[in-house]
């Protein structure tokens, strides 16, 4: 669960 | 060696990346990577150590953890390959070649050293599926032009995944 949750927050930067 | 009991990976890290360091001193990257290995949380530890001097003003001191990184890339396995290729760590390396970000004020030899390691890496690990979308998203975006040529030593050849000591 904490691995899915990490994956969801972890995002490109905007650009 | 006795006199390296103790160390952490800050303190390795604060002396490969030394800016008074005359060359690049391998005997204090591969601690910084032997130390990786060593700890449980190595990986995470040290790519926010990292990021932190890959943006530092002074280029000697970015160009060196630039190195640094390359080694442990090379040196410390799939763990390490897993921490470098979130969006995370990567959006670090954006930052500096982003003229939205830092690439204003970061010298010409850190953003290409920047831009050639992630291109490495898109070969090299091409299961890390978020670098390619970092490397492409700048290609987009006009800030990597063409693809750099790599050195024939700059070839990643993954290590195997290194087992954490237990304490």
């Amino acid at each position: 669960l904490g691995e899915e949750s990490e994956e969801r927050d972890d995002h490109l930067l905007p650009m | 060696m006795a006199e390296a009991e103790g160390e952490s990976l800050e303190s390795w890290l604060n002396k490969a990346t030394n800016p008074s360091n005359r060359q690049e001193d391998w005997e204090y990257i591969i601690g910084f990577c032997d130390q990786i290995n060593k700890e449980l949380e190595g990986p995470q530890i040290a790519v926010r150590l990292l990021a932190h001097k890959i943006h530092s003003p002074q280029e000697w001191e970015a160009v060196q953890a630039l190195m640094v990184l390359e080694a442990c890339m090379k040196n410390c396995g799939r763990r390490f390959h897993n921490e470098v290729g979130k969006f995370r760590f990567l959006n670090e390396l954006i930052k500096v070649v982003s003229p939205k970000y830092l690439g204003d004020r970061v010298s010409e030899k850190v953003k290409t050293k920047v831009i050639e390691l992630l291109y490495s890496w898109t070969l090299a690990l091409p299961e890390e599926s978020k670098i390619k979308d970092a490397y492409h998203m700048l290609k987009r975006q006009g800030i990597v032009h063409s693809d750099p040529p790599i050195p024939m030593d700059w070839t990643l050849i993954p290590s195997p995944p290194p087992r954490p000591k237990n304490p």
